[in-house]
């Protein structure tokens, strides 16, 4: 995964 | 997005609502940890400052409008408008005990030295956590209503639903976040005695009440 992932969980 | 996510996401909104209507329909906070309520306003602060940086989804950014909304709707019912009805004799927990130290883990295990990611990794661990000053409560009265355990109920729901969700995530897209994952066991298995007197009990009609 990326490191600076987008967070798209909440 | 898969059917697990989504109904954690759901169950999440469902305990949230269910603690709100409870305070507001029975004008009274009594055996509500206010300070449970105030860390979980604390984790959603921390964990959602990226509404400022990045835009993901609708369904995103309305979720995360709701949750911070109805958390700080929450903590004002308990200690402002009905601060009467507040507990606050057997709400003892100490808190510091669990932000030092979470605090502390924040800066030492995340995974970027940023402090947009210092914060939402302290808000994933303090959320973990969170809900020990409402257990702390319930068995230091040796009870709880029955609206307050489907409240703790579909909150546990929620973390284990979102461990499937992550098991599917990992097989299906790749995705794998260690600090969610391990913090998401930890809050699930808090949750694993209280989901065995929920079933035990109150769905069976009874009231929830510990041996003295």
């Amino acid at each position: 995964y990326t490191l600076l992932r987008e967070k798209d969980e909440l | 997005m898969n059917i697990f996510r989504l109904t954690g996401d759901l169950s999440h909104l469902a305990a949230i609502i269910i603690l709100l209507l409870k305070i507001w329909k029975t004008r009274s906070c009594a055996g509500i940890s206010g300070k449970s309520q105030l860390l979980f306003a604390l984790v959603f602060t921390t964990r959602y400052l990226d509404l400022f940086t990045s835009f993901i989804s609708l369904y995103n950014t309305s979720m995360k409008l709701i949750y911070v909304a109805c958390s700080y709707a929450t903590v004002y019912l308990i200690y402002m408008k009905f601060k009467a009805t507040y507990d606050g004799n057997h709400d003892t927990f100490r808190v510091e005990f669990l932000v030092v130290p979470v605090g502390g883990l924040s800066f030492l295990v995340n995974h970027d030295f940023s402090p947009l990611e210092i914060l939402w990794t302290f808000s994933i661990y303090l959320e973990s956590v969170a809900i020990l000053p409402q257990l702390f409560m319930i068995s230091k009265t040796g009870e709880a209503e029955t609206i307050t355990t489907h409240y703790l109920f579909f909150l546990g729901l929620y973390r284990a639903l979102y461990l499937i969700n992550w098991i599917w995530r990992y097989y299906f897209e790749g995705f794998f976040d260690l600090i969610a994952v391990v913090a998401g066991v930890v809050q699930t298995i808090l949750y694993c005695d209280f989901f065995y007197l929920y079933v035990t009990k109150v769905l069976k009609g009874k009231k929830l009440s510990l041996p003295a």
